[in-house]
């Protein structure tokens, strides 16, 4: 129905704004409608990190789209919690600041959405409350090894260790 | 509602049998490159009705049974079984009474599935019918497969709004 | 043949008179999320004669003329100067006599590019020219963009067939 | 010509496997022709990280994909070198150790062939003769500071003080 389409986007647009300029801290993102039919039109996004005044969404860099990506999934989460939220290494573009930002972000969600994330990256490591290390000592074969955060650190510095 | 403990039998590099819990809302999945992290993740979409092997890195839906290396056989068949606790009840009124949801999958080498909930067997789209209105299923925004995220803002338009449809 | 440096004016984020000098054979490039690191590789490719406005996260070609900040109005003009030093000369016997190259591209508000070679006016094709056989070109093996490299394996068998053929 | 393309691919096929067993310690890396007409036959690659038997190359992991990207490209470049090699986060998906070897092989290679490489990874930092910052204190504008290796994994660590 018309009203409830322009009620969904009206919360997804304002909850997508909130989400970038926590990610970035500043600037801002909006959805607009392609069309004026409340029924048919198309969605585009648009997202101006700080200082910037970006044409084109593809303009942006890997990171900036990673980070307005994050935010999208995140504002619609707002209305529409799901049971949980599977995340794939989403961090490999972002750089260290952006990416403590997203972490406290999570942090701030995980009170109500739960979280399984795959990550590389150290410091999204120290976000999880419980690690779960997948090592592969026999090749092919997948095993599963319970690991505490602070050991992890260690282990991908040394990578061997959870590969051999 | 939320998801406790996945359980892989034969599912790609998860040959063993294998149990992964999730006592808390921030579980973090390390491992070196091709130890099987985003294995897990196909394999939560698979169990939730994936259909196409593409989706799934594959070439025919056999692909997800374990196809052998250089020290095991390969195996005939694989199945996925995901635990959900409903003690909050968030579902529709028709699996209020269950207090544990569980959606087990499982594939033989013909590629014909059999799916079950709470271990009697149903459809595909019964198990599509228990997470209608939670946002979750096989291609949901709740899933963000590896290296899609930057992808998504690039969608078109009549992709995204079929992400806003999802969560009214 | 080496490039020794390039220079950049008016290109995307580079706004100001920017040159980048490559000393060694070991350069990193480094900087936070949406710096212009990338914006480098683009005005390299440019430079050699891109001509599609979406291989540059473009809508068309003048959007490599900087846009404007916000402390900053949109300018314009754009030009990318490579500079290649040829001692050893690798090239064909024709640029035999040049110890140095410079290509340089132009760009204004209403999309016109010009090229130069050495000071003198020339076309896209004499640029081509400059980098045949060398295996360079605006969209070379030579040049990986930022998330393209799991996808090279992914490319279908004539696509990978164009690559060997470029290395011939 | 037909034989000039069989040399390259037999030339191209041996390299793809030297550069894949130096990256993942092991395993091999192949090149088939999907015809009998060498003018017109498609080329397809396969890959086998250690210990594993794998059926079709799209099963691989994103890291397992990058790292055979990265050898068929350095493969091409032992026929024909050119002028310069230019990389941007192609580290991004690999794990430390899949990492280290890359930087090696890289390390050997640079004798001959210019690197120019976009990273975000301290480790790969630490390859670089000369690493370039380029920094946004003036929001939209991009200049460039020249930094040390040492600096660097520092500035990494507090990206605040690039991008303030
Ligand atoms: N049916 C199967 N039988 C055996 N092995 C399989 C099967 N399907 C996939 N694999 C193997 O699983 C591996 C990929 O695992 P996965 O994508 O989970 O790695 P990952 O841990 O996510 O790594 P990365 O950090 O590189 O993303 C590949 O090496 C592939 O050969
Ligand atoms: N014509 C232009 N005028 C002004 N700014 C532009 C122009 N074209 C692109 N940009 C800006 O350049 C930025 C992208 O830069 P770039 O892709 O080089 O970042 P990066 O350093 O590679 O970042 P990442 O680490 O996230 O990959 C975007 O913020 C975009 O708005
Ligand atoms: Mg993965
Ligand atoms: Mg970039």
């Amino acid at each position: 129905t018309k009203v409830k389409f322009k009620d969904i986007f009206d919360q997804i647009n304002s909850n997508l704004n909130n989400y970038f300029t926590k990610i970035f801290g500043g600037g801002k993102a909006y959805l607009e409608m392609t069309d004026n039919d409340l029924l048919n039109t198309g969605v585009s996004m648009m997202a101006r990190p700080p200082g910037k005044l970006v044409k084109n969404i593809n303009l942006l860099s890997g990171g900036e789209k990673a980070g307005v990506g994050i935010a999208f999934v995140f504002s619609i989460f707002k209305i529409n919690p799901a049971p949980f939220c599977l995340l794939d290494e989403v961090d490999a573009p972002l750089d260290e600041a952006n990416n403590a930002r997203f972490c406290s972000v999570v942090k701030e969600m995980s009170k109500t959405v739960q979280f399984i994330f795959i990550t590389h990256n150290k410091s999204t490591m120290e976000l999880a409350d419980i690690l779960s290390g997948v090592t592969m000592r026999e090749p092919g074969v997948s095993k599963l090894v319970s690991v505490n955060v602070g050991e992890a650190v260690n282990l991908t510095a040394n990578k061997e260790s959870l590969s051999r | 509602m939320r998801l406790s403990k996945i359980k892989l039998a034969g599912f790609k590099t998860f040959v063993d049998p294998t149990v992964l819990s999730f006592p808390s809302n921030l579980t973090g999945i390390i491992g070196p490159n091709g130890c099987g992290k985003s294995n897990i993740i196909d394999a939560i979409r698979w169990v939730m009705g994936e259909s196409s092997a593409r989706n799934l890195r594959g070439e025919s839906m056999d692909d997800v049974i374990f196809s052998g290396s250089s020290s095991r056989p390969e195996v005939s068949k694989a199945f996925i079984e995901l635990y959900f606790d409903n003690e909050n009840n968030t579902l529709d009124a028709k699996f209020a009474r269950f207090s544990e949801i569980v959606i087990r999958r499982e594939v033989s080498r013909d590629g014909v599935s059999n799916y079950s909930l709470n271990n009697t067997r149903c459809r595909r789209k019964d198990i599509r019918e228990v997470f209608l209105g939670t946002g979750l299923g096989p291609r949901s925004y709740a899933i963000i497969e590896q290296g899609m995220i930057s992808r998504l803002v690039e969608s078109k338009p009549e992709e995204l709004r079929t992400y806003l449809e999802e969560a009214a």
